[in-house]
């Protein structure tokens, strides 16, 4: 048994949900929040067996396209307070996608 | 050390947590979001020796009691748009329960 | 890779995010309940090699002060219902971390 933990864009998580429940896996979302950007994204935990990570990677990957952005991100002033925004471009599309091994798994 | 992360429902996370506290096991909670139903649930984290494994997991068992329960998953009508909600039968009690091997532990 | 899971209390999650952002770590942040106090806390995630996890682990005890506090968890009395607050000085400051190992990273 597998932990899949993934990190979607907010926009990405209700397609990347629905298609990896019409497959039959289970998924359970978390809110969270970027901490560079600090704003909100979706984290999935999908559990399931070694055999069946690759397919729930590529469902993920199938509703997850990366787009480039230009954003602002608050950044301090060093010298005398207040806070200062520039901006820059960066990947803001895609997922991060990370397994980890289930030592034990129960279903109560 | 192990990870042991429980989603639970909701009515039973406040007595699983009394219940894990009154043993001495320290518990983090995470509001959390089944993808199925769409409806909120508790994910529950609790870092404990090997050894407390299996009591953890009895207690968990012990205050998440399986009930069945008729549902209406929201589905989209495929030809035409719109939303059809039609009834089935789950068992919606129990719990969901991952251990994970924790390789460093620091209580800083 | 491997996954550091680190619980810190809210007062020290920005100073903490930022710290491991200012050194090119990414961070996902969940917002979290300690379940014996009932109060908000943060979990911090940060995916990184393992020739990183000191680094990792040494910004987040420098953003996380121990201190004491006098609380007063909310105890249910045993005979007649109801409930009492009693006070009692714990360990507050701090940070609680797990590392966990990835078997599998994919950034999409
Ligand atoms: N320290 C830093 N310096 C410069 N640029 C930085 C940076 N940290 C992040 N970025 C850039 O900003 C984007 C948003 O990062 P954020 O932390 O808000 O939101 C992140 C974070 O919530 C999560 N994430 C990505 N890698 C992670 C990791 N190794 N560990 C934990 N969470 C991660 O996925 C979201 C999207 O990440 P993605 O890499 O696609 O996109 C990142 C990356 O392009
Ligand atoms: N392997 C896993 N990985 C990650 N999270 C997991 C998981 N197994 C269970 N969960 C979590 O536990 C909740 C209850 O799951 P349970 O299997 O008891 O009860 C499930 C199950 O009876 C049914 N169900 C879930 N996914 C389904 C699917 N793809 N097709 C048909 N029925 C599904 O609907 C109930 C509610 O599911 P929902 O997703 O709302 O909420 C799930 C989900 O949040
Ligand atoms: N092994 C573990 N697994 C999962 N999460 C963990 C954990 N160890 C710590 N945490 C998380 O970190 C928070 C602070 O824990 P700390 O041990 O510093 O500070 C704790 C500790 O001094 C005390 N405490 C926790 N559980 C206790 C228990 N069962 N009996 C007596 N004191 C307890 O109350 C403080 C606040 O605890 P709270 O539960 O509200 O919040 C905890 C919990 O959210």
């Amino acid at each position: 048994m597998k932990l899949v933990i993934a990190i979607v864009h907010d926009e990405d998580s209700t397609s990347a949900m629905q298609a990896l429940n019409a497959e039959g896996f289970s998924v359970t979302k978390l809110a969270t929040t970027g901490g560079f950007l600090k704003s909100g994204n979706t984290t999935l935990l999908i559990g399931t067996d070694q055999s069946n990570v690759q397919r729930v990677i590529d469902i993920i990957k199938s509703q997850s396209e990366t787009r480039k952005r230009v954003v602002s991100p608050p950044v301090p002033l060093s010298m005398n307070g207040g806070m200062e925004a520039y901006p820059i471009e960066i990947d803001v599309g895609g997922a991060t996608v990370f397994v980890v091994d289930v030592e034990r798994f129960e279903k109560i």
